[in-house]
């Protein structure tokens, strides 16, 4: 199975 | 203060409209060069980018650089009921920041309503210099953007996600659903100025297809799109949007891995 991933894994919140 | 006019049948409204499924709010920022918008769906996994020059719109004023939270889907709805060929003028002034003024004027001029929407606060990402992330990738793929809807089109016949990994001088887009699979190779012709395929690095992701057929939409606005694949990056989805414009979407999917 595959798991999503989040954008926030690769790039950081300000 | 920014005071911006367009016709209800305007690129930015139409993008507006296609982005609609995927997210409801976005960060819009105003300077005296043009329009920005941002904005990222619920979950988390696809981010948009849209940058619009002022020339772009009807009229355009921006004397000091702005930035807003926008529920754009409301905005959306507020304009849809307004006659194809009425006039919308949006507001935001330094006095009162809480709000945008929506206003639509009837072709005749004999009828104006106006709006008026609460900004809302947004949680802003980080993200790099986006023409930079597209040098890094280890694949891109330009084409007409006919090609890539009909792609997805095919693909939404199967529910679930999509493989797109690099082959010999080509893509290959593959997905495997509940009632089967399929599968479409998308080849470098010798002649067709039109598409370029370009592989540094073999390189292969698997995507929701919900959120390609989302991309799918809005690049029906535009001639070519181009994707960009690097692995274990999100996947990025380039178009420019219009005849003779410097208006462009970015679409950025995070990609799914092995649990």
């Amino acid at each position: 199975s595959r798991k999503q991933t989040k954008l926030s894994a690769f790039f950081s919140e300000k | 203060m920014l005071e911006l006019k367009l016709v209800k049948e305007s690129l930015f409204l139409n993008v507006l409209e296609a982005i609609l499924d995927l997210v409801a709010v976005a960060s819009v920022s105003c300077s005296s060069t043009g329009l920005k918008l941002q904005a990222m769906d619920a979950k988390g996994v696809a981010f948009i980018s849209l940058l619009i020059p002022a020339k772009e719109f009807q009229f355009y004023h921006c004397d000091k650089d702005l930035s807003m939270g926008i529920a754009i889907g409301d905005m959306v709805e507020a304009i849809r009921s307004a006659d194809k060929d009425g006039t919308i003028t949006i507001k935001a002034s330094d006095e009162n920041f809480r709000n945008i003024t929506v206003s639509i004027e009837s072709p005749e001029c004999n009828e104006t309503t106006s709006f008026s929407l609460l900004l809302v606060t947004l949680k802003r990402f980080c993200i790099p210099e986006l023409q930079g992330l597209l040098k890094k990738y280890d694949a891109c793929v330009q084409m007409p953007s006919v090609d890539f809807m009909r792609i997805c089109k095919y693909l939404s016949n199967v529910d679930g996600d999509v493989d797109i990994s690099t082959i010999d001088k080509g893509i290959r887009f593959f997905a495997l659903g509940k009632c089967g699979c399929l599968n479409v190779k998308y080849m470098q012709p010798e002649k067709a100025t039109d598409i370029d395929i370009s592989v540094q690095a073999p390189v292969s992701l698997t995507l929701d297809l919900k959120y390609m057929n989302s991309f799918a939409k809005v690049s029906a606005l535009s001639n070519q799109v181009k994707l960009c694949l690097s692995k274990g990056q999100p996947l990025v989805v380039q178009c420019k949007i219009g005849q003779k414009t410097k208006s462009r979407i970015i679409y950025l999917l995070a990609p799914k891995i092995k649990g």
